[in-house]
């Protein structure tokens, strides 16, 4: 899950 | 703040543009210098810049991607850990992927491209180690065996 709100980035996609 | 940040990104793209031109014959030092030098002085506009040239990157004229990531290896050696961390994301990390896996555009992009792509993303996890998503995405790619590892 990714953390909400604090990082500023997106999930890793799988190739 | 964003007059001044609108005037930075046109003059990004406009060296941008000259410097991953299909027209050009060789590499223009000039124009990625020129390019790596505003994004030094700019700090706030590594994420413009990223963005840049992930679109020139998606170009489907080899050549003016090949040269996209050339603007991209030159940002990575001189605009320092700013531009590592922004490019160690994986909202830019996902963007090489998609150019490289099958699942998402790899068949469409050029070999040369895919190769290079790959490379770099070899040589960070090496050169940038404390960029952890960077080899946190690679060891996906190997595993997904869109990389030989």
């Amino acid at each position: 899950p990714v953390i909400r709100g604090f990082s500023d980035d997106e999930p890793l996609v799988i190739a | 703040m964003d007059k001044q940040l609108d005037i930075i990104t046109t003059s990004l793209e406009a060296l941008l543009q000259r410097g991953t031109s299909p027209k050009n014959v060789g590499r223009d030092n000039a124009a990625i210098d020129a390019f790596c030098g505003l994004v030094n002085k700019e700090p706030e506009c590594v994420p413009i810049a990223a963005k840049l040239i992930v679109s020139k990157m998606q170009s489907m004229q080899e050549w003016e991607a090949l040269q996209a990531l050339q603007v991209l290896e030159a940002c990575m050696q001189h605009c320092g850990p700013q531009f590592h961390a922004e490019v160690g994301k994986f909202r830019f990390l996902n963007e090489l992927i998609k150019l490289i896996s099958p699942k998402y555009l790899g068949n469409l992009t050029p070999d040369a491209v895919r190769t290079e792509i790959i490379e770099l993303l070899y040589l960070w996890t090496l050169e940038y180690p404390r960029e952890s998503k960077i080899r946190e995405a690679y060891e996906m790619l190997k595993k997904q065996q869109v990389v030989q590892s």
